[in-house]
């Protein structure tokens, strides 16, 4: 899977979420990343992209989850409580998430690793999640 | 806060060998393109950095994406504008190999927000977005397994 978020310069923020899905999944599933709420959600407050095993992702709401987080905390708290709800819930942890916010970027990780990148009118960087500090870019 | 794209390549576990530092300048590439996209808007921006790791084949996402139980690629894709919440989607498409250029048609072109199989398959007919799965430079299982 591969997602991106944004905020323009107007101050719209967009996401965006595509996917081969599961390898060996059945002909005609379908999981979170083309549902709103599930895979990706933007709005006045922010934008999510999420990553990870999509039945229980589409059933969490994840990023619409987060985005709606912002309301009362941080991003960086967002996006934690967002990706830990799927461990409180199911016992399970293997998401990953990224989410932009009026006050900054952050990400949501409870993967082993995901590849991520950023970028700005003041450069890029790249790490895999939990190397790089999205902030500093 | 200033204009600013966030991009990731998927979280789980890699399948086989791995060359890393491929997929991190890959990433970064495609956050440089979504960056330079932010001109024409928050919406551009993810639809062209989005695109540019679904063409890469190194993700599981567009012509590098894993196949189903039936040995075939099925792709879902999703965009949202946050300004005006409008959302575009497809799913299980087959012969799109940027499906999420197909997804931001479906949120503008259409009144519906998630189109999928034929229909889908259909509207990228007619947009120029179809190419048939087995004229793909195509890398399958090269990236995660896992939406």
């Amino acid at each position: 899977t591969v997602g991106a978020v944004a905020l323009d310069g107007s101050g719209v923020f967009a996401a965006a979420t595509s996917t081969g899905g599961i390898r060996g999944k059945m002909p005609c599933r379908v999981g979170d990343s083309p549902v709103p709420g599930a895979g990706y959600y933007a709005g006045t407050e922010g934008a999510a992209s999420a990553t990870g095993i999509g039945e229980m992702i589409m059933v969490e709401l994840v990023s619409f989850r987060a985005v709606e987080l912002l309301r009362n905390a941080e991003a960086h708290r967002a996006a934690e409580e967002a990706v830990g709800a799927l461990e409180r819930d199911f016992g399970w942890g293997n998401v990953g998430l990224i989410l932009m916010s009026r006050s900054g970027p952050a990400i949501g990780l409870s993967a082993k690793l995901m590849p991520v990148a950023a970028a700005s009118d003041s450069g890029s960087a790249s790490a895999l999640a939990g190397e790089m500090k999205v902030e500093d870019v | 806060m200033r204009p600013f794209v966030l991009l990731h390549g998927g979280a789980g576990s890699w399948s086989g060998k791995v060359d890393v530092e491929r997929v991190l300048s890959k990433v970064e590439e495609c956050a440089r393109m979504g960056r330079y996209a932010l001109g024409g808007g928050a919406l551009a921006a993810v639809e062209e950095s989005v695109a540019c790791m679904e063409s890469s084949g190194l993700f599981n996402a567009g012509v590098g994406a894993v196949t189903n139980s039936a040995g075939m690629v099925e792709l879902d894709a999703g965009i949202m504008d946050g300004a005006r919440r409008g959302a575009g989607a497809v799913a299980c498409v087959r012969n799109v190999p940027n499906p999420i250029r197909l997804a931001r048609r479906v949120m503008e072109e259409t009144p519906h927000v998630l189109l999928v199989c034929e229909g889908a398959e259909d509207l990228a007919r007619a947009r120029g977005l179809w190419s048939p799965q087995s004229s793909w430079k195509w890398s399958a299982s090269s990236g995660h397994s896992g939406d």
